[in-house]
């Protein structure tokens, strides 16, 4: 998936893992 | 034992908001208020169940073992009451909003229960339509590549893109008469300038640099649609 700062438009690249207990 | 021991017995905290949402992140669990941004009834519910564990535990210990809480005068040891609502304001909050009865929240703690909740939404979604509209959230955790940390609030998109959100989807003449709709390029500058060209799926809730991992750690939430 990708970020992005909510006043950039420059976007991120994250890996995303699920928490769960 | 430390004097204050007895303040935190009775609910008191013992370190600062500051500090204690650092060591909530850095031991990964759920902090209130950030980590839950306009979910507030989801959290008094996943509070409540929390509640719940932590005094089925606490009666299983035998009677000689357990910490006697009348002594402590602790009004509710297995919760903090400074953020919990205490039992009145909670039948305060119930007798004058109904909405809690309205809206039903279901708290999913395993991939497994994951699992079965999407089974059991799949079979009765035929059913019943108003459950196809349910949209939950997952917890996650992110690894961001490079050394700045992400911005509370910032916005999770999905890497690829689908062809409706380049098109425009609104746009019913168009998709009727099956013409190609181009994308129209925002002039820079103006409010459009800052609108995800991406479907949002989730947002970062909180993010520090873990000096236990010697890298960012973040953590947000997403969409359980955009994981499975």
């Amino acid at each position: 998936a990708l970020v992005r700062d909510v006043t950039s438009l420059v976007y991120r690249e994250v890996r995303l893992e699920p928490v769960l207990d | 034992m430390a004097f204050w021991n007895s303040f935190c017995y009775a609910g008191a905290r013992g370190v600062g908001l500051r500090e204690r949402r650092f060591l909530y992140h850095e031991s990964g669990r759920c902090h209130f208020p950030e980590d839950f941004p306009e979910c507030r009834d989801a959290y008094r519910c996943w509070a409540q169940f929390e509640i719940q564990i932590a005094s089925e535990r606490w009666s299983r210990r035998p009677p000689s073992k357990r910490v006697n809480f009348v002594i402590y005068r602790a009004p509710e040891p297995f919760g903090v009451a400074d953020w919990l609502e205490t039992a009145l304001s909670l039948q305060k909050h119930s007798t004058s909003t109904e909405e809690a009865s309205v809206t039903k929240l279901v708290i999913i703690r395993s991939c497994k229960d994951l699992t079965e909740y999407s089974a059991q939404r799949a079979n009765l979604q035929h059913s019943l339509s108003f459950l196809s509209s349910v949209r939950y959230l997952v917890r996650v955790r992110l690894h961001p590549c490079g050394r700045a940390s992400l911005d509370s609030n910032a916005l999770i998109c999905s890497a690829d893109v689908p062809e409706e959100y380049l098109g425009g989807t609104s746009d019913q003449t168009a998709a009727e008469h099956h013409q190609p709709v181009t994308p129209l390029e925002e002039p820079r500058g103006n409010v459009h300038d800052h609108q995800p060209t991406r479907p949002v799926i989730g947002r970062v809730t909180s993010s520090h640099y873990s000096w236990s991992d010697g890298c960012i750690r973040a953590y947000g939430f997403v969409l359980a649609d955009a994981i499975c």
